[in-house]
């Protein structure tokens, strides 16, 4: 995973995404003013009093706060347009990460996200081998192919040219049945199933909020695992990844193991020459209690919010209107 | 930062130049990806290379060195690497050993392995993607028509890998295949080495099936569980499988084990073949002589 | 490195939406292994 291009390219600690969007936000409002100040100067002689004072007032730039608002009022359009045109779980991912991830490297004053939703999702179906053409795909989204093409080279540089994504829905999967192997005999495989449905709503959900940007994968699976039920949850984090106490083992956890170890050897799965894993348990919790607060956080944007932001950014981007 | 100083090659998405990274004067190839040929926007090739070399980081693997925009080309900075495994096998001029052969498979099938413990199939294996570095390294390139594992539940087109280099269950035209199709390719490679002519040469996917059954044998329900249900199967020719002894004669210079080697990489039925890390664990590897040193081989 | 980071246990897992893809002719015809499926997720969980 720390090879790969979400880790090394799209991962950040909160400081540094705070960071990351500041500067994207900052270097936008500068050229944003210059073209305001530059319209004001050339139009000072027709324009009277109450309307520069008007232009002051309405036609300014969006702050960072008002920008991530209205992304994230985008980004779940764009993941209710992708569900709608019923692409796979993975691809709608795709395309909501695609998204999120322009809009650290672009501010909406460069680039209106109305004109990013279709090539987001454009994009995402190619990169993962859901190939629609652009004329079948500007049909389903009542788009143009021109407006749908515009924008596929500056989303691919924006994107650092980093497709592949890793969504914690195969880590789900995983889970799944590794709990089974860990807790043999103290699951229902029904209720389990009921768990991994709901767990992969909430990972959908999780996607919106700025969790992928703070965690692996995995982390956030586990996290979705454990509100869906702590218990188990944490009962098969114990057993997998906490110390063994030096506690005598009772007699029915011995049989347990010789039990669970002669499955094993039918099953003649490799022995592993190492320790599974050398996760410390404590700074694992601690994580995935951490990332569980941050993927309930999902951030609710009113539609009077984001037209208000909308109106905002366009007079800004079309100072004569205002 | 880069110069594009000659044109060595044009595909039907991309035009190859030499170039140098000025700060550093490292020879480089740069693959300008044509945009306009596409109806579509950025071609399928152009996104799967540079989705899966940005993934990949691997001494037998062509390392993507950059990329850039420019007037509205997509260019993908590779690493020069001067020749390739077709232009070696086909030039008589240059004699190679067993130990040269061992040291390609080797550096070859980890490559090969590297992409797919990344869940990554190349799928267009073959002597002419196997370049060659200045110090004798293979690196697996043009990774243009691979994708990564699917979902299990996902069909894929079985119209993959140039055609001599191509599976049975492709050839029958299946859509669950695994990564062993690509241990398939490197089979047919390291018979190819060995011989020095292509192996399996149909001239259409037809015959591509006769040639490889006649040489193989044609698989049954027994060696092949299913093998039977594709559609394409009650067309074919029953050849039996060569008895070691005929395999013995086509491929003499070639010891036990790597007749071994090559069986299992060969095996009609994906289950059972192979795959990168039983190659790599093989006898053939561990057996005189010892993989040439790759910067020693002429 | 041929070390997992999990241990498979196919026979302990009940994953019915496996169980039916492998039992199916084409998948077995193709060379579908549930191991290389399971192999892909425990991975993904434990990278």
């Amino acid at each position: 995973y720390r090879h790969s291009s979400q880790y090394r390219f799209w991962s950040f600690t909160p400081e540094q995404l705070e960071q990351k969007r500041i500067d994207t936000n900052a270097q936008a409002v500068v050229s944003v003013e210059e073209r305001l100040s530059a319209f004001r100067d050339e139009n000072n002689a027709d324009l009277t009093e109450e309307e520069v004072k008007t232009l002051l007032e309405k036609a300014v730039p969006v702050t960072m706060e008002e920008e991530v608002k209205l992304v994230n009022f985008y980004a779940k359009k764009v993941q209710g347009i992708a569900q709608h045109m019923n692409l796979p779980t993975e691809v709608v991912a795709t395309s909501l990460t695609f998204f999120r991830r322009f809009y650290l490297e672009n501010s909406v004053m460069d680039i209106d996200p109305k004109t990013i939703v279709h090539t987001t999702i454009f994009l995402a179906c190619k990169s993962e081998n859901y190939f629609i053409s652009v004329d079948s795909f500007a049909k389903k989204t009542k788009s143009v192919r021109e407006a749908i093409l515009k924008h596929e080279f500056k989303l691919l540089e924006s994107l650092k040219f980093s497709l592949l994504n890793h969504h914690p829905y195969r880590p789900l999967h995983g889970f799944f049945l590794d709990i089974q192997n860990l807790l043999t005999g103290k699951v229902d495989i029904k209720y389990m199933g009921q768990i991994y449905e709901n767990c992969k709503k909430r990972i959908t959900e999780a996607l919106l909020t700025d969790a992928i940007y703070f965690y692996t994968p995995p982390q956030i699976t586990l996290a979705a695992l454990l509100l869906e039920d702590e218990a188990l949850t944490l009962k098969y984090l114990e057993t997998k990844f906490k110390p063994k106490e030096e506690e005598a083992e009772t007699e029915t956890e011995v049989d347990e193991k010789k039990k669970n170890k002669k499955v094993e050897d039918k099953d003649n799965s490799p022995k592993e020459d190492k320790p599974e894993s050398s996760i410390n348990y404590d700074v694992l919790l601690s994580l995935i209690l951490a990332c569980k607060e941050k993927i309930i956080e999902l951030p609710s944007v009113t539609m009077d919010d984001a037209k208000n932001i909308a109106a905002k950014l366009y007079f800004c981007n079309n100072p004569m209107k205002a | 930062e880069y110069t594009k100083e000659k044109k060595v090659g044009e595909g039907t998405y991309a035009v190859v130049y030499l170039g140098t990274k000025q700060s550093t004067g490292r020879k480089i190839a740069i693959k300008e990806i044509k945009t306009s040929e596409f109806k579509d926007g950025l071609d399928m090739s152009a996104i799967r290379e540079v989705k899966y070399l940005q993934e990949i980081q691997h001494v037998n693997v062509i390392e993507l060195v950059d990329i850039f925009m420019a007037y509205d080309n997509l260019n993908l900075v590779l690493e020069f690497l001067p020749t390739d495994l077709e232009v070696i096998i086909k030039d008589k001029n240059i004699l190679f050993t067993p130990a040269d052969i061992k040291s390609w498979m080797l550096m070859t099938l980890r490559g090969v392995y590297h992409c797919h413990r990344n869940f990554i199939m190349h799928r267009d294996l073959k002597p002419n993607n196997l370049l060659l570095s200045p110090d004798g390294q293979i690196k697996v390139a043009d990774f243009g028509l691979a994708r990564a594992v699917p979902s299990p539940h996902e069909s894929l087109t079985s119209n993959v890998v140039t055609r001599w280099y191509r599976a049975p269950e492709l050839l029958f035209g299946a859509n669950h295949y695994t990564s062993a199709i690509d241990i398939w390719s490197v089979g047919i490679i390291f018979a190819e080495l060995m011989l020095r002519i292509p192996y399996l040469p149909g001239q259409n996917d037809l015959e591509q099936m006769d040639v490889t059954f006649r040489a193989l044998g044609t698989p049954t329900d027994r060696d092949w569980p299913e093998v039977s249900t594709f559609s394409l199967y009650n067309k074919l020719q029953i050849y039996p499988p060569p008895s070691r002894d005929e395999l013995r004669k086509r491929f003499i210079a070639a010891s036990e084990n790597a007749l071994n080697f090559m069986c299992n990489m060969l095996t009609m039925n994906p289950v059972k073949r192979w795959t990168a890390a039983q190659c790599l664990e093989s006898e053939y590897f561990k057996e005189i002589p010892p993989p040439s040193d790759p910067s020693s081989i002429k | 490195d041929l070390s997992k980071r999990y241990t498979l246990a196919e026979s302990l897992y009940s994953d019915p939406f496996i169980k039916d893809l492998q039992n199916r002719k084409e998948y077995i015809a193709s060379g579908f292994r549930t191991d290389f499926v399971y192999d892909r997720v425990l991975t993904e969980a434990f990278m």
